[in-house]
């Protein structure tokens, strides 16, 4: 069993090793990764040694290998179906961000219930009509769902979601949601991560 | 030292805990804790044992009392004054997102360089002239930058906000900065939460 943390830091080495491929670049070293991504090198090691020997000491790390290894085991190479619920703000700005192909998931449409968007397009990934939602994921195999409506509606987006089989919900709205044991959630908060670096704004500060 | 994974978890308690004051609940428990931010209770009891003594078996932990100790020590109760640079989808969800004010972080203004977003406003926060901002951080004390630019952009952005005493830089824009040794900075990638989930979805496919 693969613990948590070094779960959270898989993708960031799977990012830096394919920024590398796009430059390249053939062979790295684990201080490379471990300075690309700001761990210690001594965890990158740790890390990698689970999934087996990919490095030769002196030598480094293949790129293209290492990668291929890493996508296989957390299931990037496989192609993940979405769809994202609330075209706005950020939901457009999740659909238009490239960082998402990387993982192999694929937002297949989004949906919202203003008249003015739906029937339009950002990305290349159509707005359609919330009262489709059902009939949409009855005729296309959906695992993933995105939330980024506002609090008030986010409880019953994912009671639609649930009521039609989907898999995993990646749950942006500040609210906890009550969904069947087996469904996965991932809830986010950009303000943990801005909390942390206050946290150490501060420390500074009494130091 | 606290460590790293208990660091990201303690904004997460907090959150719960101000959720919990604004319905007017008095006490909680560690089970309470770990179900709303889902982490095992025993993880939850450990990270708080960092800061001293606040539950008492049996009855529980005091919302108010329990909120003010984490506030104050991860540096939530003194304000932090911040500059966001790039008012386009992302920039302006992050703006208008309220879970920001429980940490005690204020945008103080947005910059940008389309002259159709320059003397506009949202969430009452302006969005100034991009040429205005060396003069605007020698005014104000800012201590935190948010990068929410296209990659093409941000290092130019960052040598900009480092020239000015800035502290902290929030980046979201997918690229390494180059930045003095003292600058604190954090890369926020989506991409990761999204490949994270990804993972336990595959792993139930093989299972
Ligand atoms: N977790 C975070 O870090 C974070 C950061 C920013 C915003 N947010 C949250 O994300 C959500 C969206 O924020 P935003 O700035 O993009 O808001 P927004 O108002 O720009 O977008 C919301 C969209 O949802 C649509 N919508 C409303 N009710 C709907 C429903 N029942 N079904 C389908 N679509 C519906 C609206 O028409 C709109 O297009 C909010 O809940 C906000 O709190 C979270
Ligand atoms: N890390 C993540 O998880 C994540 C998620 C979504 C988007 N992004 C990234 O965030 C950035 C913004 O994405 P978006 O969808 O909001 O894009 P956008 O095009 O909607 O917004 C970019 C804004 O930056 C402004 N701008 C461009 N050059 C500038 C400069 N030199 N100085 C000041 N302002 C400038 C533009 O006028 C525009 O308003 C991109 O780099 C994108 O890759 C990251």
């Amino acid at each position: 069993e693969i613990p948590r943390p070094t779960l959270e830091r898989l993708p960031l080495y799977y990012r830096s090793l394919s920024l590398w491929r796009e430059q390249g670049i053939i062979t790295v070293s684990s201080v490379d990764i471990g300075r690309d991504v700001g761990v210690n090198v001594v965890q990158v090691r740790k890390d990698l040694a689970y999934f087996g020997e990919f490095g030769r000491p002196g030598v480094g790390y293949n790129v293209e290998y290492l990668m291929d290894e890493l996508g296989k085991l957390m299931g990037f190479t496989t192609e993940t179906k979405a769809v994202l619920i609330g075209a706005g703000r950020l939901g457009t700005a999740v659909v238009s961000y490239g960082g998402f192909k990387r993982y192999s998931v694929k937002i297949a449409a989004m949906f919202d219930t203003d008249k003015e968007k739906i029937g339009t397009e950002v990305s290349d990934v159509p707005i359609l009509d919330m009262a489709y939602l059902p009939q949409f994921l009855g005729e296309n195999e959906i695992e993933l769902g995105i939330i980024t409506v506002p609090s008030l509606a986010a409880q019953e987006v994912a009671d639609i979601l649930t009521a039609n089989d989907i898999k995993a919900i990646w749950n942006f709205a500040p609210v906890s949601l009550q969904v069947p044991e087996e469904i996965k959630v991932r809830n986010e908060d950009l303000a943990v991560g801005l909390a942390t670096l206050c946290y150490f704004l501060n420390k500074e500060k009494k130091d």
